[in-house]
């Protein structure tokens, strides 16, 4: 999807809590 | 105001005051406005802000001094917003100087602005990108330090020495996003023991007494993923 939009605030609300560094 | 506006504006010689407040409503006109808007704004108008930007660092005025800080932090705010869609994040990672750019941005003597910039980076490095945007951060970050003939990491270990909680928390969360996206194990523990050197060891020890969430996030990934890395190795 072309549009998609909350990209950045996605990314840095997922570096906040943590998420974004769960190993896969 | 339509986008093409915005771009005939920055392409004026806005200074001061006139230039703080077109990027004050840019950057209101991005966040609202609908993904067609932000594309029509396009790499134009990004060449146009990262122009101002460069314009902006390159003035010999002492940085955290004056309207000059007002319009950079100003142009940060407009990437951010710039950069939440799948255009404006395709355009921003397809110009040359956007990560160098917002590299350079990065000065611990106006922590405010280098809360949004960490941020920003840290999200860049964590994308699922071809090119390995993490790698081009970290050589942006070592080109940077080069010039400046300063250890790579002082910057961020000044930021963590500065009195705000949400730099330290910011510098913490850039430096856990350029490590956790190295594939070596070699390489991330010979980071990991570059900053230590630096004087991590002693700004963690410090920090680990703050009672703040995001902190604490951000702590306990770095080491969690330094011990695992330890047994692993």
């Amino acid at each position: 999807d072309g549009d998609e939009t909350g990209i950045m605030d996605g990314l840095l609300e997922a570096l906040q809590s943590g998420a974004a560094f769960k190993r896969k | 105001k339509s986008a093409l506006v915005y771009i005939q504006e920055l392409k004026t010689d806005l200074r001061d005051t006139q230039l703080l407040s077109c990027l004050e409503s840019l950057r209101v006109s991005l966040n609202n406005n609908p993904v067609s808007w932000v594309q029509t704004f396009g790499a134009e108008g990004l060449a146009l802000l990262l122009t101002f930007l460069k314009k902006l660092q390159d003035d010999e005025e002492p940085l955290n001094a004056g309207i000059g800080v007002k319009c950079q932090h100003e142009i940060i705010r407009c990437l951010k917003a710039f950069m939440n869609n799948k255009h404006g994040l395709k355009a921003m990672l397809t110009s040359a100087e956007g990560i160098p750019l917002l590299v350079r941005s990065i000065n611990p003597n106006v922590p405010h602005m280098m809360v949004d910039v960490v941020k920003l980076l840290s999200a860049i490095c964590i994308l699922e990108h071809p090119g390995n945007t993490h790698e081009r951060v970290l050589e942006c970050i070592t080109e940077q330090a080069e010039e400046h003939e300063i250890e790579r990491f002082q910057p961020l270990l000044s930021g963590m020495h500065k009195n705000s909680i949400t730099l330290k928390a910011g510098c913490m969360q850039l430096i856990n996003a350029l490590i956790s996206r190295v594939e070596e194990l070699d390489f991330r523990i010979h980071l990991r023991s570059e900053l230590m050197r630096l004087g991590l060891k002693d700004v963690l020890k410090e920090v680990k007494s703050i009672e703040n969430e995001d902190i604490k996030v951000q702590l306990q990934v770095f080491e969690e993923q330094a011990d695992e890395d330890s047994e692993d190795l």
